[in-house]
Parts: structure tokens; C-alpha cells; sequence
């Protein structure tokens, strides 16, 4: 078949089979259905220019284009189904992998990433996104949380206290993302739960990014004197984005009881058979 | 004896020398990463300690710190282990356990000793690996409390007699 989806009774993902990459999101509940088409990208990262020698760096986020270049255009696919889980392992390189899967019960869709060791043979800094494209119409405005307590709206290219004029057009639109980002069309929500902090951004209408890694050839010159790279071959990263698509109304009660379940997740500890009845005293 | 304070302190000084943004030397943040871990250490034993303690039950309890990566040498090389899941959230949660392991077919019981569903699936193995098994079923955790599951291997041997068995009780 052309598509290939994966579902449960809320949620069904639809891939294209040719490019094995995410096309559509359904909530089958709210018989909501959203084109999304996820990927990754990287952004090579500044090492200076004629404008400002200021290189992107551990403090300092400055890519060199505007346009980040993506980690590949198709992913190798394998597809999992059982009855207990139904997930596509989704193959991009050899440094970037991915998992998309659905639970039973679950209203949101699980992608765990898996980035790294960020090739840096030709010496080029890469700081790489996991980005989600859809039709939606946001009107430049996108939503991050401020330490997983407030919503703040945050509009491209604005600052709501003063007049700002943008040098920056990728980085100074990016904000922290501490365990949520959403966009929003008014009608129908994309909600993107992460595992971690990270830095995130809307830069055009119905776009949502999040930078998973980053790895860099030169010191910003903040203090440290070192450049963002690890030694040797460098380090993998693995993570997860939770992805709830929702009606406006009903969006706020279901992130903030999937970010609780990720920040107090449950703790799992294993023992060997064998045990003797524990006396306190 | 367990202790939390070693893991206090080391957030205390991760957080105020604001560790987790890179913004530190390779050596220095190399340190952060050995005082995290010989925090953590204390930790598991007071975390066992107070499990025993609410369980009544002494046990040999294992932390597999790299199950992100499916590696956990107790899951894997076990034919019977429990699964302590710990919920610190206010409320009831359904939690999906993944567990690395051996090829095979497993039974899962639940803390009341009723048997649960459960999936072995194959993860696509990377050239050169050998292929990797995971175990999966849902666990169901009260709320600001812990569930106890266990685990056994059931070997080709065991499942035949387990047939002969029904066989002749049919047959009786």
C-alpha cells in the first residue's frame, strides 16, 4: 500500500510508505485530522560573518542560514505490530533514528528519538531539529511554557514590552521549552510534551521545532574556551516528544496530565527471585 | 545504609554552577557527571530499603540505569525476576513496561497473581548486533504507591509438560 498508519481507538498515524516519513495525524475521538509531516534538520552552525564575528556556541545559538538542511529527505521503515504495541522504526542515517508508536488507551503519540554521534568530519557545527510542518494557520504566534508553570503566547519576530528589531531571525525567535510547545489554529491543537528542557520555536505558520542536539567546532567566547564538542566520537542522545492533537477546548486538560505523568514518571526497580521476610527492626 | 544528601549535594552544586547547559569545560562537566552518579548510588539503597520495608521483603533489588538503551543484565539473563514500578504521581497511572530480553516466551503475573498480557517483540537489529527482544505489558500502579509483578521465562520443556499434563487430565 502507498500509506502505511498505525492505531488505536483514539489515534491513527498515517506514514507514506515511499518516504516512510509521518504524513497525517487523526484524533478519532474528536474526528479531528491533521497533515503533519515530521522530519529532522540541522542548522549549520556560524562560526562568524561580515555582520558579527559572533560563532554559535554553548551559550550562544547563531546558524549560519536561515534554511536548516535536512538530515534526509526519506527514512528506512520497519513496521512493528502487536497487540500491545503497533510502532515504525524509522531509519534516517546512520546518526539519526527514530520510533513512533502507539500504545493501547493512548491519546498521544509517542516519538523516541535517537540522535548522535553528530558527524563532524568536514568541520562544519551542526545543531540538529526535529521539526513538524502542517497546514495550520497560526499567525506567527506558537506557545511555550515558562518552567512547566505558565503558558506563555509568544509571537515571531515580537516582544510584547518593546519594539524589536530582529538580527536574528531563527535564534531570536527561539524560546525555552521546559516541558511543552503547542500551535494552534483556534479550532485544533498540536501539542508536543518533551522528556526534557529544550529550545524551540515556530518559525513560519503551522511550523513547530525542537533542537534535540548540537554539536560545535568553536567557542562562542562567553567564558569557557572551549567549543560545544565532545571528545572522541562524540555522545548519542535518546529522547522522547509526545504528540497529543486535540480540540482548543479540551487540549490544556490533556497536556498538563501527560507533562505531570513525564516529569513523575514510574520508577521501575527489578530483583532476582529469592527474598526473606524484612523485620524493621 | 542509604542516603540522600551525597545526591543533594551534587544537584545543589550542578544546579548552581548551572550544569546542565554546556556551559562548562569538558573536565569540569566530566566531574558534575561523577558526583550525579556517586550520588545516585546511596540513593538505590535507601530507595530498597524503603521498599523492603513497605513490602515486607528483603530482596536483591537491581537499578538498570541504561534501560533507555534496552540493557538491563537481570531482565535479560533471568528465567524469573519481579518488577517493583514505584507511581509518585497522586493518582492511579497505566504504566507500559518495556523490558530487554532473551528470545523466549514469558509469563507475567500481576500483584494479585493473575496473569497479564504480554508481547515479545523483536527491535530491528543494527548491522553487526545480535537481534534484541523486549518484553511488553501494561502495568497498573495506585496512586503514591507501588505494584509488584513477576516474571517467568517458560522453557520449551516446561510448556510440553504442561501440555502432556492437559492431555491426560483431558483424557481422564
Amino acid at each position: 500500500s502507498r500509506v502505511l498508519t498505525i492505531e488505536n481507538e483514539y489515534i491513527r498515524a498515517t506514514f507514506d510508505s515511499s518516504t516512510g516519513l509521518l504524513m497525517k495525524i487523526e484524533n478519532m475521538e474528536q474526528k479531528l485530522s491533521l497533515p503533519v509531516s515530521q522530519g529532522f534538520f540541522w542548522y549549520n552552525a556560524s562560526t562568524g560573518d561580515k555582520k558579527s564575528p559572533q560563532a554559535s556556541g554553548a551559550y550562544i545559538f547563531r546558524p549560519s542560514r536561515l534554511k536548516p538542511l535536512p538530515v534526509s529527505r526519506w527514512a528506512k521503515i520497519h513496521l512493528v505490530k502487536t497487540d500491545l504495541v503497533q510502532e515504525v522504526y524509522q531509519n534516517f542515517s546512520a546518526w539519526c533514528s527514530q520510533v513512533i508508536r502507539l500504545y493501547p488507551g493512548q491519546r498521544h503519540l509517542e516519538l523516541e528519538w535517537t540522535v548522535g554521534p553528530i558527524p563532524v568530519e568536514e568541520y562544519w557545527g551542526k545543531e540538529v531539529i526535529s521539526r513538524f510542518d502542517t497546514p495550520m494557520k497560526t499567525n506567527g504566534e506558537f506557545y511555550t511554557d515558562s518552567n512547566g508553570r505558565e503558558i506563555l503566547k509568544r509571537r515571531r519576530d515580537h516582544r510584547p514590552t518593546w519594539k524589536l528589531s530582529q538580527t536574528e531571525p531563527v535564534a531570536g525567535n527561539y524560546y525555552p521549552v521546559s516541558t511543552r510547545i503547542y500551535i494552534t489554529d483556534g479550532h485544533m491543537q498540536l501539542t508536543v510534551v518533551t522528556d526534557r528542557s529544550q529550545g524551540g520555536s515556530s518559525l513560519k505558520d503551522g511550523s513547530l521545532e525542537l533542537m534535540v542536539h548540537r554539536r560545535l567546532m568553536v567557542d562562542d567566547e562567553r567564558g569557557v574556551a572551549e567549543p560545544l564538542m565532545e571528545s572522541e566520537a562524540g555522545s548519542t542522545v535518546r529522547g522522547r516528544h509526545l504528540v497529543l492533537l486535540s480540540s482548543v477546548s479540551d487540549a490544556a486538560a490533556r497536556h498538563r496530565l501527560l507533562a505531570e505523568e513525564v516529569v513523575l514518571a514510574p520508577q521501575v526497580v527489578l530483583a532476582q527471585a529469592g527474598s526473606s521476610l524484612y523485620y524493621s527492626w | 545504609t542509604g542516603d540522600s544528601a551525597p545526591l543533594n549535594e551534587a544537584m545543589a552544586v550542578l544546579q548552581h554552577h548551572d550544569a546542565v547547559t554546556g556551559t562548562a569545560r569538558q573536565n569540569v562537566a566530566d566531574d558534575y557527571a561523577r558526583q550525579l552518579a556517586a550520588g545516585w548510588g546511596p540513593c538505590e539503597v535507601l530507595v530498597s530499603n524503603a521498599l523492603s520495608q513497605l513490602s515486607y521483603y528483603k530482596q536483591n533489588f537491581s537499578f538498570c540505569r541504561e534501560l533507555n538503551i534496552s540493557i538491563c543484565p537481570v531482565s535479560q539473563e533471568s528465567e524469573h525476576f519481579q518488577i517493583t514500578i514505584y507511581n509518585p504521581l497522586g493518582r492511579k497511572v497505566k504504566h507500559m513496561v518495556r523490558l530487554p530480553v532473551g528470545e523466549g516466551i514469558f509469563f507475567v503475573k500481576d500483584p494479585d497473581g493473575k496473569a497479564v498480557p504480554n508481547n515479545v517483540v523483536m527491535l530491528p537489529s543494527s548491522s553487526g548486533k545480535e537481534d534484541q527482544w523486549e518484553l511488553l505489558f501494561s502495568a497498573s500502579v495506585p496512586a503514591l504507591g507501588f505494584s509488584i509483578y513477576t516474571v517467568d521465562k517458560v522453557s520449551v520443556q516446561n510448556n510440553l509438560q504442561a501440555i502432556s499434563r492437559k492431555h491426560r487430565s483431558h483424557a481422564r
